[in-house]
């Protein structure tokens, strides 16, 4: 079973 | 004080077509050297970054920063009356309640005026960092939707595999699997025609079928599409204007 990742894991809040 | 002429209207609707599917509340920051967007889409997994440089304008003046906060559908109701190959000209003060969109035909007989309401939009901004690509596709954009469309169909899920020689395609669903591979070719008389591959390392990535099928959606402004993929990093579609371009980010799938 594949999860779908966040881009918050990738990249930051400015 | 903002003014921005399109030499055409089909340039701006085309360009919000290309990703108002997928995001609705977008602040446009417009600078002297052009406008800029950026959105991230609800679930956090599809980020669109947009570019529109000074010479994709007919005539462009922005004296000061200006942020237009934007809804797309509110904006697309307008960008649907004017005719494509009428000038289209946005205009805004240098603290807005409203931005003018100004259509006018060759001829100037017909002049329409519109007035959109801008919103407070507190979206993130999110810092890109600059990834290091493993592999760089360079595709017809046709190509690109068909394949997008076709294993879509079978899956929510698509998975991409860059080798040396050969970009793969596969899905595998409830109905049932399905692959596609394109090789690298040189078209000389259509260049656009070309598939094209740098590959420094195999990769290979799953992404939501839906993302994709908004992507494929920024087809309406280029007829190529660079698709730049490493492992473990959101992949980058980009579709190219003349001066600017359409970018989406997306965050792969991982076994969980």
């Amino acid at each position: 079973k594949m999860k779908q990742s966040s881009l918050l894991s990738f990249f930051s809040k400015s | 004080m903002l003014e921005a002429k399109f030499e055409e209207a089909s340039l701006f609707k085309r360009i919000i077509d290309g990703f108002k599917d997928c995001v609705q509340l977008v602040n446009f920051q417009c600078k002297q050297d052009g406008i800029i967007a950026q959105a991230v889409d609800d679930s956090r997994v599809l980020l669109v970054s947009l570019e529109i440089g000074v010479e994709a304008f007919q005539e462009y003046r922005c004296d000061h920063p200006i942020t237009l906060g934007i809804d797309l559908a509110s904006l697309s109701k307008i960008l649907r009356c004017g005719n494509n190959n009428d000038t289209l000209t946005l205009i805004a003060e240098d603290t807005p309640d409203s931005v003018m969109l100004l259509f006018e035909d060759t001829k100037k007989d017909r002049i329409a005026e519109f007035n959109l309401k801008l919103m407070d939009i507190d979206a993130d901004f999110l810092k890109i960092e600059e990834l290091v690509y493993e592999s760089t596709l360079n595709l017809p954009a046709t190509e690109f939707v068909r394949v997008v469309r076709e294993l879509g169909q079978l899956s929510d899920s698509l998975n991409i595999t860059v080798t040396k020689e050969t970009i793969k395609f596969a899905c595998d669903g409830d109905i049932g699997s399905g692959t596609i591979i394109l090789r690298p070719f040189i078209n000389m008389e259509n260049p656009s025609e070309s598939i094209k591959l740098e590959m420094d390392q195999p990769v290979e990535l799953t992404f939501g079928a839906k993302y994709l099928a908004d992507i494929v959606k920024g087809s309406a402004l280029s007829d190529k599409v660079a698709i730049r993929l490493s492992s473990e990093a959101p992949a980058l579609f980009q579709f190219d204007l003349k001066a600017g371009f359409l970018q989406f980010f997306l965050a792969p799938k991982f076994n969980d």
